[in-house]
């Protein structure tokens, strides 16, 4: 479907329930969040790496809302031979075993069965994008606090470009985020979540992005408070 | 894994098996 055609108009801020918060929100099942998600970045001219929606949900009525996952798709990086031409330091050697390891063990837990052989995926190397969109999964931020938390406190987007300024961010995601290679990453808040992308390229802010995810998540944000 | 939100299963499940297709059945470093 056409974005504008799923899109039913203009509902009102809906929060959800901590546990199991899409259910309570008819427009943003999971099915339909990763369509979204997929058609923000698979259609960008940006070479945007991932799209995570972070659901807001209350864990209790005295308590801050919560940003916790609601999906996310990762299309990954067009080059990615690069680290091809990089020298396998110890350092990168432990790490891979590690990321491999983890990745083993999600793959066995989720099949049921015990996975192994050296043609397994997994053994593929688990590039830092990669690693950085699975960790993002166990991360959760209250209003208020982290760049998602941020930006659905203030009601605006945050946009973030450059290595130099991601590294020298009060946000510990951010930081994060530079650390694993990426050099953009934006936040941008919606009535009952926050959509983050990030990117390993250089992308700066464009009024296209911005009404794509008005249209696709609708929005009722004030796109000038940047 | 059974005791992670049925939204976080879903997504992993989703990511480990997309990777796999992606490696399985693309050249590597063309």
């Amino acid at each position: 479907p056409t974005p504008r055609s799923s899109v039913s108009p203009a509902p009102a801020p809906v929060t959800g329930i901590a546990g199991d918060p899409l259910k309570s929100m008819p427009y943003f099942n999971q099915e339909s969040l990763q369509q979204r998600l997929q058609t923000l970045i698979d259609g960008a001219r940006e070479g945007w790496t991932y799209a995570i929606f972070w659901q807001s949900s209350v864990v209790d009525f005295a308590s801050p809302s919560v940003l916790g996952w609601g999906d996310g798709y990762y299309k990954g990086e067009e080059d990615k031979n690069k680290r091809k031409t990089a020298s396998f330091s110890p350092d990168f050697i432990t790490e891979q075993a590690h990321r491999k390891k983890v990745l083993r063990e999600l793959n066995s837990l989720i099949s049921g069965t015990q996975t192994g052989g050296e043609n397994d995926a997994v053994d593929e190397e688990v590039t830092d994008t990669e690693w950085f969109f699975l960790i993002s999964m166990t991360q959760s931020f209250v209003n208020g606090s982290g760049l998602p938390g941020l930006a659905m406190y203030s009601s605006s987007p945050i946009w973030v470009t450059g290595t130099e300024r991601l590294a020298a961010s009060h946000c510990e995601r951010a930081r994060q985020a530079q650390g694993f290679g990426l050099q953009t990453i934006v936040c941008i808040p919606s009535a009952n979540g926050v959509v983050e992308l990030g990117s390993t390229e250089l992308i700066f802010q464009t009024a296209d992005l911005m009404n794509k995810v008005k249209v696709l998540f609708n929005f009722n944000i004030d796109m000038g408070a940047t | 894994v059974a005791d992670l939100p049925i939204a976080r299963r879903n997504s992993l499940t989703r990511f480990l098996e997309k990777r796999k297709d992606r490696i399985t059945s693309t050249a590597p470093y063309q």
